[in-house]
């Protein structure tokens, strides 16, 4: 997570 | 997924099979670096190890993999195909990896996330891709001379990075709260490193010659 977000990117 | 977004990973992907095509069409890796090959390597798996806990979608899990497995070919083929193998300029290649993998992984433990070990190696493998290219342009600048599909490989992947830059401040502005300060300041310090180069290969293209670099 960053802040609190998924990883989406590559 | 936005259009800069798929271009910059489209971009990413062609530049690593357009450098595995080249060394099995050619038979040779002369002029391409292993150290950054292998510091792609360490950062694909050190960032990718969310394959194992985390789902995001299909396109993101096949790129992933792919990212890895190419990693480990090219790698594969500059250390044991015995044909490619002989044509590694090992005496050139000589940039001290340790020098770049110690101080991302001190300046991963300072300044992350998180401190868990999964987030504290996703921060290195971050800090570490903005310079894994430098091993390939030191080698660059002692051979002196690029031949068109190295200049390309590197084109493509500062162009994939410049996308990357660009898909930033789109999702900065459409998607509320978007923030990532470590990815934003590493991929900006990584698109600066590719600038000197970027000059010398529009310098190059524009007078339509082979890409020579000042000594």
């Amino acid at each position: 997570l960053i802040g609190g977000r998924k990883k989406d990117e590559l | 997924m936005n259009i800069f977004r798929l271009a910059g990973d489209m971009t990413h992907l062609l530049s690593i099979i357009v450098l595995l095509l080249k060394i099995q069409a050619t038979k040779s890796c002369a002029g391409v670096s292993l150290k950054t090959q292998e510091l792609y390597a360490v950062v694909f798996v050190t960032r990718y190890l969310d394959l194992f806990y985390s789902f995001i979608s299909l396109y993101n899990t096949v790129m992933k993999i792919i990212f890895l497995l190419t990693a480990f070919t090219i790698i594969w083929y500059m250390r044991k195909h015995k044909v490619v193998c002989q044509t590694y300029d090992k005496e050139q290649d000589t940039f001290r990896v340790l020098f770049l993998i110690v101080p991302c992984f001190v300046l991963a433990l300072l300044v992350n996330h998180e401190m868990s070990v999964t987030e504290v190696l996703w921060t290195f493998s971050i800090y570490l891709e903005a310079v894994a290219i430098l091993p390939q342009l030191v080698l660059l600048q002692r051979t002196k001379n690029v031949d068109n599909l190295t200049g390309n490989y590197i084109f493509m992947l500062g162009s994939y990075r410049a996308l990357y830059l660009v898909n930033w401040v789109y999702r900065y502005f459409t998607e509320l709260g978007y923030r990532q300060w470590i990815v934003w300041v590493s991929g900006t310090v990584q698109t600066c490193v590719y600038l000197d180069f970027f000059y010398y290969y529009v310098q190059a293209w524009r007078n339509n010659e082979r890409m020579k670099l000042p000594g």
